[in-house]
C-alpha cells in the first residue's frame, strides 16, 4: 500500500 | 478563511432550511472519503486531522438527513443529474493525470477533480427549477467562495513558499469559474434582498 505524496492543504 | 467558508457550507444543520441535491451531497461524501485516506499514513497538524475528521463527519451526516430525515420533502423529480457522467472521466483522468501512480495518491486526484465538478448536480436543479431558496444560496455561495480563497492561497504560497501544485490550481479553477454565473446572481439579487430565480 504505496503512500500518496504529503498533502498539507484540505 | 477558506477553511471557515467551507466549514459554514458543509455545516448539516443548514440542509434544515436548505433545499440541497443528495447527488451532489454523495458525491462530497467520495470526495472527502476518498481525499483524506491521509488520515492514516502522514500526520500534518493538529488543526489539519480535527478539520478533516469535521469535514467526514458533516459530509455524512448532510446524507444521513437528506436520506433519512427529510425523504419526505427530498424531491428526487429535479435530481436527475447522472452522476456516473461525471464519476466515469474523472476517475479516468485521475489514472491518466496524477503526481504518482500510487493508490493514495491516484484516489487524492479523483477526489481534487471530482470536488471541482460535485457542485454541478445541484446547479442543475436550479437551473432546472428556476429558483432557490435564500437559505441555499447562502451555501453555494460559501462553498464557492471556499475555492476562490484557496486561488488567491495558492497565489501567496507561490511567490513566498515556492509552492505550487498544478493538479489543485486547474481543478481549483475549474470549480471557482462553474460557480461564476451564480456569483453574479448571487451579487445581484440575493444580496439586495431579492429571491434567487431565473428569467423563463
Amino acid at each position: 500500500f504505496r503512500k500518496g505524496l504529503k498533502h498539507d492543504e484540505l | 478563511l477558506a477553511d471557515m467558508s467551507h466549514m459554514k457550507s458543509v455545516n448539516p444543520f443548514l440542509i434544515v432550511s436548505a433545499i440541497l441535491v443528495l447527488h451532489s451531497q454523495l458525491l462530497f461524501a467520495l470526495v472527502f472519503t476518498t481525499r483524506y485516506l491521509d488520515l492514516f499514513t502522514s500526520f500534518i497538524s493538529l488543526y489539519n486531522t480535527s478539520m478533516k475528521l469535521i469535514y467526514i463527519a458533516c459530509s455524512y451526516a448532510t446524507v444521513y438527513l437528506i436520506y433519512m430525515k427529510f425523504k419526505a420533502t427530498y424531491d428526487g423529480n429535479h435530481d436527475t443529474f447522472r452522476v456516473e457522467f461525471l464519476i466515469v472521466p474523472v476517475g479516468g483522468l485521475s489514472f491518466l493525470v496524477n503526481h504518482d501512480f500510487s493508490p493514495l495518491e491516484i484516489l487524492w486526484t479523483f477526489s481534487i477533480y471530482l470536488e471541482s465538478v460535485a457542485i454541478l448536480p445541484q446547479l442543475f436543479m436550479i437551473s432546472k427549477t428556476g429558483e432557490a431558496e435564500t437559505i441555499t444560496t447562502h451555501y453555494l455561495f460559501f462553498l464557492g467562495l471556499y475555492r476562490a480563497l484557496y486561488l488567491v492561497n495558492w497565489i501567496w504560497r507561490y511567490y513566498f513558499e515556492g509552492f505550487f501544485d498544478l493538479i489543485a490550481v486547474v481543478a481549483g479553477v475549474v470549480q471557482t469559474v462553474l460557480y461564476c454565473d451564480f456569483f453574479y446572481l448571487y451579487v445581484t439579487k440575493v444580496l439586495k434582498g431579492k429571491k434567487l430565480s431565473l428569467p423563463a
